[in-house]
C-alpha cells in the first residue's frame, strides 16, 4: 500500500483487556473493575 | 453472589446515557442480543421501573455487583471498552457474579504469585468463602469471561495467576464469549428454561434428527448418513474426526427423475419476534440443474394444515466443500422450515447435503469471508503484511472490505490484526452517496463453527465511521470517499479500485487462540462480516414520560471529534437531529429535579414522577426535597423526647396546681373551724 496515503488507526492503542484500560485510566476499582459500596457491600 | 435481593428480573430495564460513545452503543446493542439468544435475560429500555442500570461513559469499564435496589444504577462502558465480550463482562457483574478466581475454591485450582502482584494492588485476588458467594456447582471455569488473564496486576512480567492445569495457563483471561460454564451459571441462577431468541439447532448426530420430518408429497427422502456416494465423505460437525458420529442429511439425485423433490421439515417452531436467520452449511455434490429451497410452512387459524412459502433458492454449482449460508425469515406465526431438494435435468454423480443447522431470532451476518488453509496462511504469511477481503456491497450502497494481518505486526506479533475500510465500488452509486460516510458500523467476526450457535465463542470487533473524524496530520476526512482519501489498488483479477484507511486493532485476537475451538474447521476460518447503519444511536434514549415519536426536530451541534495522532484543527460537526418533546406536551413546562420523571396524570396534569431507592426518595412537585429512612428515624426519636417532655412537663403542673388546691381547702376549712385540731388515739 502507498502508506503515505493509506494510513491504519488502532483502536485499542496498545491495550489488550479492560483490566488495562481501567489502569492506564488510573483508576484503582475494586477487583479491577468492581463497584464497591461501603454501605451495602461487604467489607473487602 | 448468595442473595436473592441481589437478583434483578430477567428483563432488566437499561438507559442508555448521552455520553456513550455511538460505536458503544451499537457494541451494546450486540451484547444484548448474546444474552438474549444464549439466556433467558432481555434487556428493555427503562420504562419507569424502579431499578434501572445506567450505561454511562465514565473513565473506563466497571459495574456493581448484583441488583444494589438504589433506583439508578451506573454501569460505565468508558473509552477503550466497546467491545462485545467487554459489556457482557460488566453486565454479567451487574447480574449479580463475581470474578471466577475469586470463588471460594480457587485456590484447588490456580495459584495466586503474592510475590509477584503490584504493591497494593493485592486487593484485586480476594477471595469469598461459600456463604457469600456460590459457585452453583458448575466446575472451576479456566475459560470463563470472568477470569482474570494470567499477568493481571503483575508488577513485573511474570504470572501473577499460575492454573494448575498448565495447558490453561494461556486460556484465562482470553475474554471471547460466555463460555458453556458462564451460561449454565447464568442459567441457573436466574431459573432460565429458554433463550429469548434461540429457535433450534441441529448437528444430526441423533437418530431422531432433532424432531426432523420427512414431508408429505414428495416422491424421496433425505438420508440420515455419515457420507454420501458423490460426496461429502464427512460430516461437517465433526469432518469426520470421531468413528461412529458425524452424521448430515442428505439427498441423492444420482437416481429419480427430473422433478423428483424431497422435503425436510424441521418441527414445529413459535416465534417471538417477526424475523429469524436460518443457517446452515449445504454440500453441492449433485448435477448444477439440481436445487435446494428453502420453504416455511405456516400455521394459523384459516390454514392448520400450514400453507407453503417460498423464501429462498440456494443456487450455484456443485463444489467440493461446505458451504455457509444464510437466510433471512419473516415468519410471525408458528411454522416449520422446509428445505425443499428437487433432483433437476442431467446426470448426477451426487446429491445435496445439509449439516449444522441454526435457528434464531436474530439478524443475520451480510458477508461470508472464508480463508480457506488459514493455518497454512497464518504460517507463511510475512509478519507486517496483510491480506484484504474481497469488496463486499452493503445495503446502504457503501463498499467496504476488511484487511488481516495473519502473522501479526512487529509490535503485535503474537496476534491477528483486523481493520475495517471503504473502498470504492460502482461509480453510479458511490457518486449518490453521502461522504463522509455517517455512522455506519462494522463488524468483524472470526465465527467460531461450533455446530451449536448457542456454544460459539467468536471473537467479533465493531467499528463506526464517524463522519468528523480526520485523518492523522490531514484536514481530510477518514471515511470520506475512497476516490478521495484512499489509494488505488489492483484486484487479483486486474480490476482496479480506491482503498480507505483502516480502522481496527493490531490485537484482534492471538494467534494461539485462533488455532483453538472450532475457529479453523477443514482448514479454513469464516470471517462473517455486516454494515449497520447506527445513526438512531445519536439520538437521545426516551425518557419513560416522553417517547414521542415522529415529532419535529431542533438541531444540535455534536463535539468535533479527531484522532489522538492527529493534529489538524477541530471543525464544526454537520448538525444532527434529536429528540424533543412537543410543544403541545404538557411535560414541556414542568421540570422534574433529581432524576425525576413527568408523567401526564389522567391525561389532564403533569406531575413529576420522582426517584426512589431502597431507603431515600425524593418529593415534593418536583421532586426537590430527599427524604430517607434514616431522616424518619430521627424524626421518631426526636418526636418521641418532645412528647415525653411536654408530657412530663404537665404532670408536673398538674401536680402542683393539685396539691396547691388541696392545701388552701384544709387551711380554709382550719380557718372556719376557728381552733386547731386535738388529735388523739382513737384506738387506745
Amino acid at each position: 500500500l502507498p502508506t503515505s496515503k493509506v494510513t491504519e488507526y488502532d483502536v485499542d492503542g496498545g491495550k489488550e483487556d479492560l483490566f488495562e484500560v481501567n489502569q492506564a485510566a488510573g483508576l484503582e476499582l475494586f477487583e479491577g473493575d468492581i463497584l464497591y459500596d461501603e454501605k451495602q457491600g461487604r467489607n473487602s | 453472589i448468595i442473595g436473592d435481593e441481589y437478583l434483578w428480573p430477567t428483563t432488566v430495564p437499561y438507559y442508555l446515557e448521552d455520553d456513550l460513545d455511538i460505536n458503544a452503543k451499537g457494541v451494546i446493542m450486540k451484547a444484548f442480543e448474546q444474552y438474549r439468544l444464549k439466556t433467558c435475560i432481555d434487556y428493555k429500555p427503562w420504562s419507569g421501573e424502579e431499578n434501572y442500570i445506567s450505561v454511562f461513559q465514565g473513565n473506563g469499564c466497571y459495574s456493581y455487583v448484583g441488583n444494589r435496589h438504589v433506583g439508578k444504577q451506573s454501569l460505565s462502558i468508558g473509552a477503550g471498552c466497546d467491545q462485545t465480550a467487554t459489556i457482557e463482562h460488566e453486565f454479567l457483574h451487574a447480574l449479580g457474579f463475581w470474578h471466577e478466581q475469586s470463588r471460594a475454591d480457587r485456590d484447588d485450582y490456580v495459584t495466586i504469585m503474592w510475590d509477584r502482584i503490584q504493591g497494593g494492588m493485592e486487593h484485586n485476588f480476594n477471595k469469598y468463602d461459600d456463604t457469600t458467594s456460590s459457585s452453583l456447582n458448575v466446575p472451576y471455569d479456566y475459560d470463563s469471561m470472568m477470569h482474570y488473564s494470567k499477568n493481571a496486576f503483575s508488577k513485573g512480567t511474570e504470572p501473577t495467576i499460575v492454573t494448575k492445569i498448565p495447558a490453561f495457563s494461556d486460556i484465562i483471561g482470553q475474554s471471547l464469549e460466555f463460555s458453556d460454564s458462564d451460561l449454565l451459571k447464568l442459567n441457573r441462577l436466574y431459573n432460565c428454561t429458554r433463550a429469548t431468541t434461540f429457535l433450534d439447532t441441529c448437528d444430526f448426530e441423533l437418530e431422531n434428527i432433532c424432531g426432523m420430518i420427512q414431508g408429505q408429497g414428495d416422491k424421496a427422502d433425505w438420508e440420515h448418513v455419515t457420507k454420501a456416494t458423490g460426496g461429502p465423505d464427512t460430516d461437517y460437525s465433526n469432518m469426520g474426526r470421531c468413528t461412529g458420529t458425524g452424521y448430515f442429511m442428505h439427498f441423492s439425485t444420482i437416481s429419480g427423475t427430473e422433478g423428483d423433490t424431497a422435503l425436510l421439515e424441521s418441527r414445529l417452531l413459535y416465534p417471538n419476534r417477526n424475523y429469524q436467520c436460518l443457517q446452515f452449511f449445504y454440500y453441492h455434490s449433485g448435477n448444477p440443474n439440481d436445487k435446494l429451497e428453502i420453504w416455511v410452512r405456516e400455521y394459523n387459524e384459516i390454514n392448520p394444515s400450514g400453507t407453503l412459502r417460498m423464501i429462498e433458492t440456494i443456487t450455484g454449482p456443485p463444489e467440493p466443500l461446505w458451504q455457509l449460508h444464510h437466510v433471512n425469515l419473516d415468519v410471525s406465526t408458528k411454522f416449520r422450515v422446509v428445505f425443499k431438494g428437487t433432483k433437476g435435468a442431467g446426470s448426477s454423480t451426487g446429491g445435496l447435503s445439509l449439516d449444522d443447522i441454526n435457528l434464531s431470532e436474530t439478524a443475520c451476518p451480510e458477508h461470508v469471508w472464508r480463508i480457506k488453509n488459514f493455518k497454512s496462511i497464518m504460517e507463511n504469511t510475512p509478519r507486517g503484511t496483510a491480506i484484504h477481503s474481497p469488496r463486499f456491497q452493503s445495503k446502504y450502497g457503501y463498499t467496504f472490505q476488511m484487511s488481516l494481518y495473519p502473522s501479526g505486526t512487529t509490535t503485535y506479533p503474537e496476534y491477528l490484526g483486523a481493520f475495517a475500510r471503504l473502498t470504492s465500488g460502482d461509480d453510479m452509486i458511490d457518486s449518490n452517496l453521502t461522504w463522509p460516510c455517517p455512522w455506519m458500523q462494522i463488524t468483524m467476526m472470526l465465527m467460531d463453527q461450533n455446530a451449536d450457535i448457542r456454544k460459539r465463542m467468536s471473537n467479533q470487533r465493531s467499528i463506526t465511521t464517524d463522519p468528523n473524524v480526520k485523518l492523522p496530520g490531514s484536514t481530510m476526512y477518514f471515511w470520506d470517499n475512497p476516490r478521495k482519501v484512499g489509494a488505488q489498488v489492483t484486484d487479483v483479477d486486474g480490476t482496479k479500485y480506491f482503498r480507505g484507511s483502516g480502522y481496527g486493532t493490531y490485537g484482534y485476537l492471538t494467534q494461539a487462540r485462533a488455532l483453538s475451538r472450532d475457529f479453523i474447521k477443514g482448514g479454513d476460518a469464516i470471517f462473517l462480516l455486516s454494515m449497520e447503519d447506527i445513526s438512531n444511536m445519536l439520538l437521545s434514549q426516551p425518557l419513560p414520560s416522553t417517547t414521542v415519536p415522529n415529532t419535529t426536530l431542533p438541531t444540535t451541534t455534536l463535539p468535533t471529534t479527531t484522532l489522538p495522532t492527529t493534529t489538524v484543527p477541530t471543525t464544526t460537526v454537520p448538525t444532527t437531529t434529536v429528540r424533543t418533546i412537543p410543544t403541545h406536551d404538557l411535560c414541556a413546562s414542568v421540570k422534574c429535579e433529581n432524576d425525576g420523571v413527568c408523567v401526564i396524570d389522567n391525561g389532564v396534569k403533569a406531575a413529576c414522577r420522582c426517584a426512589v431507592g431502597n431507603d431515600w426518595w425524593y418529593h415534593g412537585d418536583r421532586c426537590q426535597f430527599k427524604s430517607s429512612n434514616q431522616d424518619g428515624v430521627v424524626m421518631a426519636v426526636v418526636s418521641s423526647v418532645v412528647v415525653f417532655a411536654v408530657m412530663v412537663v404537665v404532670m408536673v403542673v398538674v401536680t402542683v396546681v393539685s396539691v396547691e388546691c388541696l392545701k388552701n381547702k384544709y387551711k380554709k376549712k382550719m380557718n372556719d373551724m376557728g381552733a386547731g385540731i386535738t388529735t388523739r388515739n382513737v384506738h387506745a
